[in-house]
Order: structure tokens, then sequence, then C-alpha cells
């Protein structure tokens, strides 16, 4: 879109082009389109290399400002609930904020809550014992919302300041999973009714449309109030985050930019916007 | 519903002969979101199009049928095509074993497919055989091995081992001695980009030369389906494509995508968790869930 002389109808053809290649969207895509259309009318700008500038701003304030926000000093435990599709990057996600709080000095403890995957309690401890997380476990095909009652009971009688649930990958669409989730979060609140205090949803950033009724059938279940967007360290965009704080105004609050433990970062909401015009 | 979409568009074409330049160019634009609504890659599906609007122009539309359906089961039958035609299974080999290789994207389910192509299989009369390939992710070697157990069938690893082509190629020579006829790989999830990862497993394929390289992709996969299709292609030549995750509701864009640009067939689909969760592609079906 930089090697325009007019504002034409051509220049945003391959703003659209950009747009829908990053996963925003049609949707979301006429949208941004029809509000910088807008913007270039009333401010009756004529300078197409003033138009990149003006995309980038409109879409960075629609993400907000996004930063991970975890006040620990205010609750004990701070109760952490983490959700998704399969293969998104839940336990390696939680892997990785465990070993972030650990060095903060904080004491974590991480919930083994996906009992049906083949060797996902093993996959988990292997992350505790890299964060220097305890771990609460139980045996596989034991009932999650069970484990995730005795974490948060041990967080309180060990006065640990997180933990940290994890749950087994779960299609939107599978009504039994969904409501098997309900019930985590319920029997989780009957031990501490303020908990969880936080419910990440995750999300792969090679996820196309699809992303859009993640975010609203897991939010309809259990109130997401915040995105983790993973594997941005690969080709994909992710751009259908952009689609959702536009649709659900659900912020991102993390991205996952790597298989190792260090490799999750806070959401920048500017550093987002110049990859996603790379 | 698409075809109503169209049918409002076409409203002003009953009883005239032929379908104009400007009638498809209208009904095509609809097609074309939902296209990309699907997720078909953003070329793709303006080649597409582009494809039908040349072949659509002065078609008969029967004064019986309604141009918006005429146009949609056009759109449909096309993307039949472009899909696949009749199902093509894993090639075996001249020589057993037959060797197939999973390849992919983190978390697109491979080692899960390698535990149904197992089970599948050997319900086929082939004696499986699993190679436990990814060294990389904690717990991926005993995921396979839970697999196995539960299939009662054998996965090889070897601990300690941190050379994946060593694995593989004495997994292989373990196999034929146990006289095992179907051996599958399971290898590491990896990002095209990762330069040391697909040298990996371009050596595995050398190595190893394996009858069938499978290439995984989640149905929900996104418009860079394209990028990393092609990349995978360019290094390893795959075979086919399994597209896993189809009992969600992701429109699957991009099997069409994927299609497109490496020319390969989609040969299984991953329909859910557990093992029996295997399916042959069907062409047909993935037309009318791509079109929605
Ligand atoms: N490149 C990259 N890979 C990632 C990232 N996050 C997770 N992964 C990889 O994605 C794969 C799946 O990660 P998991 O943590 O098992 O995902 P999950 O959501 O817990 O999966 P299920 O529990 O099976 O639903 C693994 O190979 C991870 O190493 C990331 O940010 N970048
Ligand atoms: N619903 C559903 N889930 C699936 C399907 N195939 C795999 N899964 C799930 O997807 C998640 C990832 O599967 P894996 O087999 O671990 O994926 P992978 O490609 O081996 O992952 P990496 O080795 O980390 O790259 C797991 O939770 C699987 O149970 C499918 O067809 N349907
Ligand atoms: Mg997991
Ligand atoms: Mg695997």
């Amino acid at each position: 879109i930089r090697g325009h002389t007019t504002i034409d109808d051509d220049l945003m053809e391959e703003i659209e082009e950009l747009l829908i290649s990053a996963d925003v969207g049609v949707h979301a895509t006429m949208t941004i389109i029809d509000r910088l259309q807008n913007r270039i009318k009333i401010d009756k700008i004529k300078d197409p290399s003033l138009v990149e500038g003006l995309l980038k701003a409109e879409i960075a304030a629609l993400m907000g400002e996004g930063s991970y926000e975890l006040d620990l000093s205010a609750v004990k435990p701070y109760v952490i609930m983490v959700v998704g599709v399969n293969g998104v990057g839940k336990t390696t996600t939680i892997g990785k904020i465990a070993a972030r709080l650990k060095q903060e000095g904080k004491h974590v403890i991480l919930a083994a809550g996906d009992t049906f995957r083949a060797a996902a309690i093993d996959q988990l401890e292997i992350w505790a014992d890299r964060a220097g997380a305890q771990i609460v476990r139980s045996q596989p095909e034991a009932d999650p919302a069970a484990v995730a009652f005795d974490a948060v009971d041990a967080a309180l009688a060990r006065n640990a300041d997180v933990v940290l649930i994890d749950t087994a990958g779960r299609l939107h669409t599978k009504v039994n999973l969904m409501k098997e989730l309900e019930k985590i979060k319920r029997v989780v609140q009957k031990r501490l009714p303020a908990a969880p205090h936080e419910i990440l949803l995750v999300l792969d950033a090679t996820t196309g449309q699809n992303a859009i009724q993640q975010a609203k059938l897991f939010n309809q279940v259990v109130d997401i109030s915040g995105l983790v967007l993973t594997k941005l360290d690969g080709t994909a965009k992710g751009g259908i985050v952009i689609a959702i704080k536009d649709e659900l105004n659900i912020p991102v609050k993390l991205i996952g930019v790597g298989e190792q433990v260090e490799d999750i970062q806070d959401f920048d909401p500017h550093d987002f916007v110049e990859a996603l015009f790379a | 519903d698409l075809s109503n979409k169209l049918e409002s568009v076409f409203k002003q074409l009953r009883g005239q002969g032929k379908l104009t330049e400007k009638n498809i160019k209208d009904g095509l634009r609809d097609v074309r979101r939902a296209l990309l609504e699907s997720d078909v890659n953003y070329k793709v599906a303006k080649d597409f199009i582009k494809r039908v609007e040349e072949r659509a122009v002065g078609e008969e539309v029967l004064r019986s049928l309604k141009p918006g359906e005429y146009v949609v089961r056009y759109v449909h039958e096309e993307l039949i095509n472009l899909l696949g035609g009749k199902f093509q299974d894993i090639q075996v080999a001249p020589q057993p074993p037959t060797i197939v290789m999973v390849c992919g994207l983190q978390g697109s389910g491979k080692t899960t497919l390698c535990g149904k192509f197992a089970r599948y299989f050997r319900k086929k009369g082939k004696h499986p055989f699993l190679i436990a390939g990814d060294i990389y992710r904690p717990a991926a070697i005993h995921q396979l091995q839970v697999i196995g157990k539960q299939l009662d069938i054998p996965v090889f690893s070897i601990e300690g081992e941190k050379d994946a082509v060593t694995i593989c190629r004495k997994g292989l020579a373990e196999a034929k001695r146990l006289g095992h006829d179907f051996v599958i790989i399971d290898t590491a999830g990896r990002l095209q980009i990762d330069e040391a990862m697909m040298a990996e497993v371009e050596r595995i394929k050398h190595e190893i030369q394996p009858t069938e390289i499978v290439f995984v992709a989640d149905a929900m996969i996104g418009q860079e389906a394209v990028n990393v299709a092609k990349a995978f292609h360019d290094r390893l030549a795959f075979d086919s494509v399994a597209l896993t995750k189809m009992d969600g509701d992701a429109r699957g864009g991009a099997a069409l995508s994927i299609r497109a640009v490496t020319g390969k067939p989609i040969k299984y689909i991953g329909v859910g968790e557990k093992m029996d969760a295997l399916e042959p592609f069907n062409p047909e079906g993935m037309a009318s869930r791509i079109l929605g």
C-alpha cells in the first residue's frame, strides 16, 4: 500500500487484501475500511502516504491498552483458568506464565485439569518442574473439577500466590465438554467465591475465522477475561483478534512467541499493528 | 444461506436466456465473500472466482431453474472438481514395509493421527509399528506410548537420543526385523520458517525414504495455509494431506487453498479425539461445507 500516488479504489483494494490475508476477516475489514474512508473524508486527506499511519492508529486504538495487569497484591491466591480448543498452546502457555511468576518470587501451583488426553498430566508435570511450580494432579479420567478444587484448596492451605488451571482442549461445538468447563468454574467458585479471577482463552495465531466462533461460545459459557495469542513466531499475523476485539471487546493480554519457557510477552498493540504491516 | 442470497441478486434474470458478464460478476461477489469467510486464501479465492466467471458467462440458464441456484450449483461442482475426484488411499510400498511419515505445524494433530492410522490400517489387515520421532515436546514420546498401549500397537523410541534421524533409522530397522509391514513415523510440530527443523525433516525423508509423506493441517487454519503448505511441499514434496478437527464447525477453506497451491490430494480427515475418529476425505461434503 506504499506505492500509491492517489487515494483511490486500488489503494483500498490493497488494504482489503492486506487485512484479509492477515485473517482480519471480511466483516471487520469492511468496518475498518469504512471508518478509514470516513476519516479521510472528514479530515479532507489527499496525501496517500498518510493512509498507512491512519490505518495503524485506527487498529491500535481498537486493540486498546491490552497489557497484562496481574494485581497479585490484592488477591491471594489469584486463580487463572486457561481454556481453548485442542492444540492451541494452553499447557505450554501455563508453563511460561508459571516460570515468569516464579521469577517474580511468587509461589505458584498448577492444576492438572486435563485428565483426558494421553500424557497431558505428564506434559504439565515437566512444565511445573521447569518453572519451579508445584503441581496438583490426580489420575487420568479423574473429574477435572475435583482437581481444580483441590488445587485452590491447596493454594489456600499453603498460602500460595497463584493457581493456574490447565484444562483439556475442547471444541466449542461440543455441548457436554462446554458444560464440563462451566462445572469446573462453578466448583472453583464454591471453594473461593471470587475465583477464577482470570479466565484466559488461548487462540492459535494461525486460526482463521473460526476463532470468532470460539471466542463467542467460550465467552458465553465462562466469561473470558482475556486472550492469549500463541505461535506468533510463525508467519501468521493473528488478525482474528482484531475482529474479536471489535465484536466482543475481549482484549489480548499475552502472546506466545515460541516453544521455550521464556517465549511469552505482554501484548503490545503498537508492536502488533507494526507486525501486521511488516 | 448462499443460495438464497444469490437468489435475490439474480431476481432480475428470470426469463433471460443467458447469463451476462455483469450478472455473473454480481453473483460471484457473494460467492467470493462466502469463500473468504470460510478461510479460503485471498489469492486462491480470486483465481477461483475468475475461472468460474470465464466459464459461466454465456451459459444457458434453464428456464425452470433459478439463476442463483444455477450459479451456486456451478460453483459447487467446480469446488468438488478442484478438491479432487475419486478417493485415493495411502500408497502401499512395492516391498513391505509401507512407511508413512507425518509432518506439520505445532498442535495440528499429528501424534493423534499416527494412532488413528495405526488402528485403521490394522483393521485393514496391516501390522502397524509406530516410531516416536518427536524428541522436543515435553512428554511427546510418552503421549505416543500411551496411545500405542491403548491400541496394543508397538511404539519405538530411544530414551535420551537427541537425533530424530537416528531414532527413525533404528526404528525402521527394528520394524523390519520384527516383520511389521506398516510403519508410521510421528515427527515434531515445526514452523515452515524454522530452517533447522525443516532441515531435520528433510534428513529424515532422505534417510528413511517414506512411501508416503502426509502433511497434517488443522481444519481451522486461516490465510496462512497457503504459505505453510507451499513451504512444506517445496522442502518435502509431501504426497497427501490430512485435515484434522473436522468435527468442529470450521468451514475448512484451507482444504481448497492447500490443494490449489500444492496439487496434492486430501486423503483423510480427523473427526474427533478418539482413535476411531478417522474418515476418508469426501470432496462433496467439503464443497458444501466451504460454501456455507
Ligand atoms: N512455535 C510455537 N509453538 C507453540 C507456542 N505455544 C505452544 N506451541 C506448541 O504448540 C503445541 C501444542 O501446545 P500445547 O501446550 O500442548 O497445546 P494445548 O492447547 O495444551 O493442547 P491440548 O491440551 O492437546 O488441547 C506444542 O508443540 C507446543 O510446543 C508458541 O507460542 N509458538
Ligand atoms: N476434536 C478433535 N481433536 C483432535 C483431532 N485430532 C487431534 N485432536 C486433538 O488436538 C490436540 C493436538 O493433537 P496432537 O496429536 O497432540 O497434535 P500434534 O500435531 O502431534 O502436536 P505437536 O506434536 O505439539 O505438534 C489434542 O488435544 C488432540 O486430542 C480431531 O480430529 N478432532
Ligand atoms: Mg494441553
Ligand atoms: Mg505431536
